[in-house]
């Protein structure tokens, strides 16, 4: 899949914020996230929508992301001390 | 499933809604009515009871929003996210339900741009009551808008859903009025606007059968669960033999990948080699790998060496390792490790004494002892003999789906009851625990 637009990137990453894929951005330090959590957080997103775990931002994952839905997130928000350790 | 926390420990909840879409095609009435029968769904199967009050002491308020709106979940417009709800822990909102003003609200409305208020309002009602949200395709506690679920008098949740409630707050006990049109609502319901000409896609559930007096199309024992399927239906029995609901499941909604048109299976069974699961009607034939079929189904029954004509019962005996096909007098018997029908085939029934030929299905339960199911009877068999038990055959209504004594007219054998433990006074429905 062609790499997504930073564009698309920051709304993903905002995107799986709000569904508890990924911890909320920290204000202080702002959301320094390794490659690796942030494809274990789209796979994630990806197997509780049904769609084919890639690990990227491709074309279905970000039509999905923008599919109507409801507020709450899909996972317990990440505590953030979990991930500090 | 998202950790669904907490839930009501109270039965009785009031609701109102508090502020209306503003300017919606949709009337107040409407609105009212359509969170009615949105509530309605879950108290129709769980203990719950919901009631509409006008003050603002009601535990479910609900409102229409726009944007930013005073709690952690901002709304953005029309699209993306639609509503929410707050889970019955929640120390300020518990049970509170929102919705995006700026979405175009509709019912049954042909708009496919719309958003169906009713579908909507029934998965945030499961969010109120403690529900989280669940990646099953099936369910309405999935997180995406998935279009509208069909008439609100005539929606049914999902088994899976069904399943998740009972597991929070048990089994309602009184039957479900949904599912018995006679059974006088407790409350003058709301009336809704009359569905335009086509009528809903949901078949309305006139056929649904009675468990105490019919004669199953197929038993079957399936991960230690006995399966009883009649028509489009079945029950359900845990491993402990009690009954998971007195109301039948649909089977379409659980077995997933059957033919919308079908209406009823011949026999089923569990494959000991690999644990899937055989439905067969006439002369075809469905594996499932848990309750979904498999790619490249039905394929005819030819393919176990059967004659046209298709089966009445299938059932693997643990004793040899064997299945057994049943069809009128004969019986067939098949290796499914090899997957080749044994040589010398069929014979002429019975092949164990004392049961009839003819069957409607058969099981291996978790005593050990193989059941024969007819009519309203059924025989039992125990391990490694050839015999029917002494006092068989019994009343199945009453020894497996909790009924009274058997009706006028069913012949019922010897002094013995059922299996042991079961009291006979009083139905001992138990909510579903796996």
């Amino acid at each position: 899949a062609p790499a997504p637009r930073a564009e698309e990137l920051s709304l993903g990453m905002e995107w799986l914020s709000r569904f508890g894929y990924l911890p909320a951005a920290d204000p202080a330090t702002g959301q320094l996230q390794t490659q690796e959590e942030l494809s274990k957080a789209i796979s994630a997103m990806q197997q509780f929508g049904g769609l084919e775990a890639t690990g990227v931002l491709d074309p279905a994952t970000l039509a999905l992301m923008r599919t109507p839905r409801c507020s709450l997130p899909d996972l317990p928000p990440v505590a953030r001390s979990r991930r500090r350790r | 499933q998202a950790q669904a926390p907490t839930k009501w420990s109270k039965r009785n909840l009031s609701w109102r809604v508090r502020t209306f879409p503003r300017d919606s095609p949709l009337g107040r009435d409407t609105v009212r009515a359509l969170m009615y029968y949105a509530l309605k769904v879950w108290s129709d199967i769980a203990p719950l009871n919901f009631h509409e009050v006008a003050g603002s002491t009601a535990d479910l308020q609900i409102d229409f929003s726009r944007a930013e709106h005073n709690d952690r979940y901002p709304f953005d417009g029309p699209g993306g996210t639609v509503a929410h709800a707050f889970f019955p822990g929640d120390r300020h909102a518990a049970g509170d339900a929102h919705f995006d003003d700026d979405e175009a609200w509709t019912f049954r409305s042909a708009d496919a741009h719309g958003m169906d208020l009713f579908a909507v309002a029934v998965h945030e009602f499961g969010h109120a009551i403690g529900l989280g949200h669940v990646a099953a395709t099936g369910s309405i506690m999935q997180p995406y808008y998935q279009g509208p679920v069909g008439d609100p008098l005539r929606y049914g949740l999902p088994y899976e859903d069904r399943v998740r409630v009972w597991q929070l707050y048990g089994v309602r006990d009184s039957v479900s009025p949904t599912a018995q049109p006679d059974t006088p609502e407790p409350e003058e319901p709301p009336p809704l606007p009359e569905p335009p000409d086509n009528r809903s896609s949901t078949a309305p559930q006139r056929d649904v059968p009675h468990r105490c007096s019919a004669h199953f199309d197929a038993v079957a024992q399936i991960r230690g669960e006995a399966f009883f399927f009649k028509g489009r239906y079945f029950w359900r029995l845990t491993r402990d033999r009690h009954l998971v609901s007195l109301q039948p499941a649909q089977m379409h909604r659980f077995w997933r990948g059957l033919p919308r048109h079908l209406d009823g299976v011949d026999a089923v069974y569990e494959r000991t080699s690999d644990h899937k699961i055989v439905f067969f009607r006439g002369d075809r034939y469905w594996v499932f790998k848990d309750n979904n079929v498999e790619e490249g189904y039905p394929r005819p029954i030819s393919d176990f060496s059967l004659p046209p004509g298709g089966v009445d019962a299938a059932f693997a005996w643990a004793h040899n390792d064997r299945t057994y096909f049943f069809k009128d007098q004969l019986y067939w018997r098949y290796d499914d490790h090899t997957r080749s029908m044994d040589p010398g085939y069929p014979a002429q029934g019975p092949l164990w004494r004392g049961v009839p030929s003819r069957l409607d299905d058969a099981m291996r339960w978790s005593d050990g002892a193989s059941y024969f199911f007819r009519g309203r009877e059924y025989w039992k068999v125990l391990d490694g003999e050839l015999e029917a038990a002494a006092g068989y055959p019994q009343s199945t209504a009453r020894d497996w789906l909790v009924c009274g004594e058997p009706r006028a007219g069913v012949s019922v054998g010897g002094a013995q009851g059922g299996p042991q433990g079961r009291t006979q006074d009083g139905p001992a429905v138990c909510s579903c625990s796996a």
